[in-house]
């Protein structure tokens, strides 16, 4: 004889996300309304303390969201957001003269070059918790495992994507620089093509 | 209107780098699988001179998995004991039909084991053995039998006649 166990009921919310407002840009005022993809919910409001240990969202390697809770073990924090280091900066470099600094160890006619790295404007990228694509998330692609995977950091190659499920796509923003005026695509769009494989690309013909 | 693409998004902004899709059924064609090439076209590349599988992604798109796996909805209903276990009872009768098969056997012929009479088939496969040429003691099975009092004597091959 088992005893019977109620299968768990499953979670469903019926809470609504509302649109908030927030001020912008010192003075102007905005709402946003947040949105809910494939359990990820988008524009959320941030909560009014900081918390360091705050749940964020990471994608495995077909592109299926997953949440990763940050934990302190030993007083670091594990698991924690990612550090997206200086990708999304813009390097600035500033040339000072012996006039502008007078330091006490330069020479009167020495240049002085400085590298800056200018934080980017994360008005809407904030309001994104999903992990954002950096170069470091790159994997290997091709029958050789040589082919770097820029500008995408998900899907991974040969992932299957299953129907009525969602996956979420991620490239590098900046890999899409214009080589004519050095400025980052504003905007892009994303194609799915079809494609025949010949059994040597499939890698399975030998002679 | 780019070759092969059957879908394209609209223009999004190049902000998070990121883009949610949901896989559609009518997108296999009524197969079960197809091969697909995810790429992202920048705003300053032309459709003309846009490559898709330049940096594209190799995917398949499929209708489900192969393998049959117990859902989760499957394991719960276990869990709560409701099970449909015919296969089990198939499962388990068959070692057992193959054991009471073998204990009767065995009692069979422990009650048979006086009235039986082999010697028929000893004697069928000494001929065949002594057919051999040589001596008997030289045969594998009683080479290493010590108690010999004389050795044999010559012995012939058979003609059909003589049996």
């Amino acid at each position: 004889a088992r005893q019977v166990v109620r299968p768990k009921e499953k979670m469903t919310t019926s809470e609504e996300v509302k649109p908030w407002l927030r001020t912008i840009y010192g003075t102007s005022k905005e709402l946003v309304t947040p949105t809910v993809i494939a359990g990820v919910t988008f524009s959320a409001k941030p909560e009014e303390t900081p918390n360091p240990l705050k749940p964020w969202v990471s994608l495995e390697h077909d592109g299926r969201p997953k949440t990763i809770k940050p934990e302190i073990k030993k007083g670091q924090t594990k698991k924690g957001r990612p550090d997206y280091k200086t990708y999304f900066k813009t390097a600035v470099t500033h040339t000072y003269s012996y006039e502008d600094l007078k330091a006490h160890n330069m020479d009167p006619n020495q240049k002085h070059v400085e590298e800056e790295y200018i934080d980017e404007d994360d008005t809407y990228v904030s309001l994104n918790p999903v992990v954002r694509c950096t170069p470091d998330l790159y994997f290997n692609k091709g029958l050789a495992k040589d082919i770097r995977s820029e500008p995408f950091c998900t899907p991974y190659e040969n992932s299957r994507w299953k129907v009525d499920h969602t996956y979420f796509v991620s490239w590098y923003t900046r890999f899409f620089e214009d080589v004519n005026s050095g400025e980052v695509a504003d905007q892009v769009r994303v194609h799915l093509s079809y494609v025949k494989e010949n059994p040597r690309e499939k890698g399975n013909y030998k002679r | 209107d780019l070759p092969g693409t059957f879908f394209s998004s609209e223009w999004i902004d190049n902000l998070n780098g990121l883009m949610a899709i949901e896989v559609d059924e009518d997108w296999l064609q009524n197969e079960f699988e197809r091969r697909i090439v995810v790429s992202v076209q920048p705003k300053y590349i032309p459709d003309e001179d846009f490559n898709p599988l330049q940096y594209g992604v190799l995917l398949h798109i499929t209708k489900g998995s192969r393998v049959f796996k117990p859902t989760k909805e499957q394991l719960a209903l276990d869990d709560a004991g409701i099970t449909n276990d015919q296969w089990y009872y198939v499962a388990l009768s068959i070692p057992t039909v193959v054991v009471i098969f073998f204990v009767f056997m065995y009692f069979f012929l422990y009650v048979n084991g006086k009235n039986r009479d082999f010697t028929d088939v000893t004697r069928k496969a000494l001929n065949k053995k002594r057919r051999v040429l040589g001596k008997f003691s030289e045969m594998k099975k009683f080479k290493n039998m010590k108690n010999h009092k004389y050795t044999e004597l010559p012995s012939y091959k058979k003609t059909s006649k003589q049996n």
